[in-house]
């Protein structure tokens, strides 16, 4: 019994918002004013959900440090933690394939280390948890969507069939029997249309 | 192939690799 968890993890994983994808270096690919703005709603969003944030784990890519930046202004004191797992790549090649993207040696890289962060971050709590938590991992569409697929226990070479707005919130939820909900993927309707993207 | 595909829920799915 000492072994067993007793809590339930929340966990909310939210994609950068739009950022300027025309340079090649990471450290250029900053926010646009609308990614800013995204930013600001998804932040919005996620302050009002009443809840408290237990911490914020974000990719170390510039665009996703720049959407922690302004969603953390809407959740002050909640502790962010910078890490490269998260970043983003080529997790499985997808099934069906897709002709205009085949970054065939980017999947041994990029899949071994996705797969490492979907086994460190996403679990049933640990039985010293007492308290449900609630945690935010900003990330990517490929890492959200293989995530996705590997906690629900779904082929992960479907990966791609998912699509992602940008500032979307998913949220899943891990009960302490290890039982599995997604309840809401990709969530963006607390965004005007006019402001919603997906690059 | 990571994880099970079958269809049959696997109740132990995070405890069968230790964590990076």
């Amino acid at each position: 019994d000492n072994l067993r968890a007793k809590a339930t993890r929340h966990i909310f994983l939210i994609r950068h918002s739009q950022y300027n994808s025309e340079s090649s270096l990471d450290k250029d690919r900053t926010l646009t004013e609308l990614g800013r703005e995204q930013a600001e709603l998804t932040g919005c969003r996620l302050a009002s959900l009443g809840v408290k944030f237990d911490k914020i784990v974000h990719s170390s890519m510039t665009r996703a440090i720049e959407t922690t930046d302004i969603i953390s202004k809407h959740l002050p004191g909640v502790n962010r933690i910078s890490t490269d797992l998260l970043r983003e790549g080529a997790p499985i090649e997808p099934d069906p394939p897709v002709s205009d993207w085949k970054p065939e040696a980017r999947y041994y890289e990029d899949g071994a280390r996705i797969e490492a962060a979907f086994r460190n971050f996403i679990h049933r709590a640990d039985a010293k948890q007492e308290e449900d938590s609630y945690e935010i991992f900003v990330c990517h569409a490929n890492v959200i969507r293989y995530i996705v697929c590997r906690a629900l226990q779904f082929p992960p070479e479907g990966w791609l069939r998912m699509s992602l707005n940008n500032g979307s919130i998913t949220h899943l939820v891990i009960r302490p029997s290890g039982r599995v909900a997604l309840r809401t993927l990709g969530d963006s309707g607390f965004m005007p249309p006019d402001k919603i993207t997906r690059t | 192939r990571p994880g099970p595909t079958s269809g049959v829920w696997d109740s132990n799915w995070d405890k069968r690799e230790p964590r990076s």
